[in-house]
């Protein structure tokens, strides 16, 4: 459309705002758009240091997004299409029962879950974990499943709940996409507790495989290939704002 | 008696108007007293001048855009006018203490998407529904 920018009404002289308007006006869109007050992200913003891969993965449905958005009324992507919010959880704690430890070996790991925000359906979650071509397993195939665990027990086994099973060659290298929706009933009962996902490696014939030598990447990873979980919200009607 | 040739009527041109149809820099956007016709106007919301780009990663600001202008009649196919604009319009001419005229208003409206940080350093994406004005007309 193009055109002269907004021009003050006739009669009435362009007038820089004041501080305190200044900050009504932020607050105001900040309002409109949804977003939270501005935070104080806690270290320097990571986009100031090597991209890690939470923000890296969301660039690209950021992306994806905003071309949905221009295309307006096109087919929408599969995933980014039909969500209206979209949140990374970069993983907290990870606890490794590996070799030397008596069988079966798992890797776990813990989220933070209390930023998600009220009254959001979940139309999907995955985690995202990294794997490297493991020199141990010669080409075997291997089964990673995956389990959220309910409650951890101190005298026995932590209760687990079933979420996704995936089969692959010991040989492959990329990102794993393990589907967690199943698990996101419980979150938005519990957001204060933290979600806990629990990973095992098998071989073909039911051995319990280290996942670690499977080639699963944790935190230890450089900051681009660390795990994280990214999950799909479908908003409820926008928010009603109070009439100011 | 010989019947008369028919005449093949006149093709009528009947492609409507492009309903997103905007006025082009060639196209004269005045209505009949000089001012300008309902249309859309450049209306830019800077991140950064709102000096938030120290949590926002993208985008650094987007087009809102807005609609201005008058709705005379004849209301313009430019003007995407609804029926209901074209017959108070009228109206207005016969009446215009008691009828105002049809406003200048959205037809169309598009989402735009922000990804920001929140303050546990999460990346967060959302998107913002009616946001952008894709085309103005007369309501």
């Amino acid at each position: 459309g193009g055109g002269p920018g907004p021009r003050p009404p006739a009669g009435c002289p362009a007038r820089r705002l004041g501080p305190r308007e200044r900050r009504d006006m932020q607050r105001e869109i900040l309002a409109v758009l949804g977003l939270p007050g501005r935070p104080r992200p806690r270290a320097p913003p990571a986009a100031a240091r090597l991209p890690a891969s939470a923000p890296l993965f969301m660039l690209g449905l950021y992306r994806a997004m905003a071309r949905d958005d221009h295309e307006d009324g096109g087919p929408p992507a599969r995933r980014p299409g039909r969500a209206d919010l979209v949140m990374s959880f970069v993983n907290v704690v990870e606890r490794d029962r590996t070799l030397g430890h008596q069988e079966p070996h798992w890797k776990e790991f813990h989220f933070d879950l209390t930023q998600i925000p009220e009254g959001e359906a979940v139309t999907a979650a995955e985690f995202q974990i990294y794997k490297l071509a493991s020199t141990h397993l010669l080409n075997r195939t291997l089964h990673v499943s995956t389990f959220e665990v309910v409650r951890e027990q101190s005298n026995r086994e932590s209760d687990l709940f079933f979420l996704d099973l995936q089969t692959l060659r010991a040989g492959d290298e990329g990102w794993l996409v393990l589907d967690v929706t199943a698990a996101s009933g419980r979150w938005l009962l519990g957001r204060n507790k933290d979600l806990g996902l629990r990973l095992y490696v098998e071989t073909e014939d039911g051995r319990s495989v280290d996942p670690g030598l499977a080639g699963l990447l944790g935190r230890r990873a450089p900051r681009s290939k660390q795990p994280f979980l990214v999950t799909f919200f479908r908003a409820s009607p926008g928010p009603v704002r109070a009439p100011r | 008696a010989a019947r008369p040739l028919k005449r093949r009527p006149p093709k009528k041109s009947n492609e409507l108007p492009h309903p997103n149809h905007l006025p082009g820099i060639f196209d004269d956007v005045h209505g009949t007293d000089g001012r300008q016709v309902c249309r859309r106007h450049e209306l830019y919301v800077s991140f950064q001048d709102l000096g938030w780009l120290d949590w926002v990663i993208a985008p650094q600001g987007y087009s809102a855009y807005y609609c201005e202008g008058e709705c005379s009649f004849p209301l313009d196919s430019c003007m995407n006018a609804t029926n209901h604009a074209i017959l108070q319009s009228l109206v207005h001419l016969m009446k215009p203490d008691a009828v105002p005229k049809a406003c200048c208003a959205p037809t169309k409206l598009s989402a735009t998407s922000v990804l920001y940080y929140d303050s546990s350093n999460n990346v967060i994406l959302r998107k913002h529904r009616n946001m952008v004005v894709r085309a103005c007309g007369c309501h």
